[in-house]
């Protein structure tokens, strides 16, 4: 049964991308099938994934605009075995606009990941969003079963969270009564700083065991990783960065069945 | 001469609150009225220079929809001499749904902004941008003089320029033909990294000088400063970042009369 996740947060620069490309990396390296779809205009998940810019024809902007073309022709393989992509570009970012019209539009993800879903050719399909609550952001959380929350420990971060909750209670409410929070993920972690250390009392205090006892510390290793486009765990195995997400894909993998 | 400045950046977490709140403040200390709009619904601009949540009752939000309200009852004083603020809340993340049948949306926030630009209280109003490109920012563009860019100087920020860039040249090309690119700021610089100083020369070389020489470095107290409610300059004035953020408002200033 194919798991839909969005990695969502519409504060900026969190670490939702970096948590996409990683994880879904971990998972795959596992032996989960893994489908991460850039949800993003930036196309920040399909660079950081090692596809060129001028190799993005067919991307979800195309899909989610013929909603009925051949799934398989919108995927892309990447350089890690079971870890496929469907890619974005700058044309995502006029979507919103040109369907502002169509009544059915918060629906239009869902309905192409589902001819997906049926096919069962994945374990996981991981959406990496856009840093806002608009319309991209909700279609994700329609098409989703769970999401998962990067929270970068700084102030600023805590600030959005009770809006990011109430947007992902209204969408459960009215267009997705199965959505759940999947897990809170605490990013760039400075041991050094005690602003972290606040922060992470915070978060477990307001989401409990929801949040992942793997904490992803600042390394960076992690931000250099993307310039050659791939994950950390290829460009520094050892890296205090790609061992942490490797600690958290075991500990989803082992909650997953718990859950 | 009221000058507006839209500080803009799709790419999140780059440190557009950051410089607003901290060159506000810079600016301010030097003898300039300064008026900073938060124009994100996350608020950021509000918390950091200390306007708690529950006091923020007449928003940039009820200014955009009234229209015709005496523009001084929006302003609120902060504990900085000479730097007022018109406050963000969640209301204005509904904003964008509920005026997408109007076909002037677009001029909107300048219409309100004329209103104080005419009655020359401010050298300067200052626009906090959401990180993306839809209305909020592009209503920021078409009401400004000026943009200032900050640019973290890591990879993945170096993706979106080209997109912004557009963005920007469109506006200029069918809503306000004033509107230029004042400068670019490098944010969250770290010497040890040599991904750092890669950012530095793509930047200079697309920017040439538009690049301010000065350059804000990564600075713990920058991040612990918002939990405070103040700007860095105040919470710690002989940090990196202080210094760095007095420097570059130095730098603006000498360069705006030379502009
Ligand atoms: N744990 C980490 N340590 C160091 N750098 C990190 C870490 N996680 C992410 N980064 C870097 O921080 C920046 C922001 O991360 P990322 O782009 O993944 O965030 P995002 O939430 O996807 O941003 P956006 O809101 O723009 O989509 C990137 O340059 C990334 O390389
Ligand atoms: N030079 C710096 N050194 C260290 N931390 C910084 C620096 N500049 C900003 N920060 C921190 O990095 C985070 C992101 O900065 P900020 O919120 O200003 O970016 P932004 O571009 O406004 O984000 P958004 O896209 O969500 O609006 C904040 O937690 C901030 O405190
Ligand atoms: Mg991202
Ligand atoms: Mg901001």
């Amino acid at each position: 049964m194919t798991k839909i996740i969005s990695i969502i947060n519409q504060k900026g620069g969190v670490g939702k991308t970096t948590s996409t490309i990683n994880l879904g990396h971990a998972l795959a390296s596992s032996g989960q099938k893994i489908l991460v779809i850039d949800l993003d205009p930036q196309g920040n998940a399909s660079t950081g994934l090692g596809i060129d810019r001028g190799k993005r024809e067919k991307t979800i902007y195309e899909f989610l605009v013929s909603r009925n073309d051949d799934p398989n022709s919108f995927i892309s393989k990447t350089k890690t075995e079971n870890l496929d992509i469907i890619c974005a570009n700058e044309d995502l970012s006029g979507f919103e606009t040109e369907v502002a019209d169509e009544s059915k539009r918060a629906f239009f993800l869902r309905d192409v990941l589902d001819q997906i879903k049926e096919k069962n050719q994945y374990n996981h399909i991981l959406i990496d969003c856009p840093p806002s609550l608009s319309l991209l952001t909700i279609m994700a959380l329609v098409a989703s079963d769970t999401v998962i929350i990067p929270l970068q420990t700084e102030f600023f971060a805590l600030e959005g969270v009770s809006q990011l909750i109430k947007t992902i209670e209204r969408v459960k409410e009215n267009l997705n009564k199965n959505l759940s929070i999947q897990g809170v993920i605490l990013t760039m972690y400075d041991r050094r700083n005690k602003l972290s250390s606040q922060v992470e009392q915070e978060a477990r205090k307001y989401f409990g065991s929801k949040v992942y006892k793997t904490v992803i510390p600042r390394n960076v290793r992690i931000s250099e990783a993307p310039s050659h486009g791939m994950p950390v765990i290829v460009y520094d195995k050892n890296s205090s960065g790609s061992i942490a997400y490797q600690e958290l894909s075991n500990e989803i993998l082992n909650g997953s069945y718990a859950a």
